[in-house]
């Protein structure tokens, strides 16, 4: 339909990112804009920390900064 | 904004705080 949104904040688009390269919580943010989901600001802080308790994810520290990551 | 995309990190990094 045309009012969807163009893109999707699920646990496999999260996966797809972290297993292609680390991110910040900040990189993933900007993948799942709100003006592209739909989702409110809050909507997205909660759903997206719900996707990541669950993966959970490695972590690393690059330039001082907490990146997420996952292996196939 | 740059500033609400801050905002929302911090959010999301409070959230994870016992996790990270």
């Amino acid at each position: 339909t045309p009012s969807s949104s163009d893109v999707q904040l699920t646990e496999e688009a999260v996966r797809r990112y972290l297993i292609r390269k680390p991110m910040t919580t900040k990189d993933l943010l900007k993948k799942f804009q709100t003006k592209r989901t739909g989702l409110s600001s809050e909507q997205t802080v909660n759903v997206l920390a719900q996707i990541l308790k669950r993966l959970n994810p490695e972590r690393k520290n690059v330039n001082d900064k907490m990146h997420f990551y996952l292996t196939e | 904004s740059s500033s609400e995309a801050d905002e929302m990190a911090a959010a999301l990094e409070a959230e994870l705080n016992d996790f990270m």
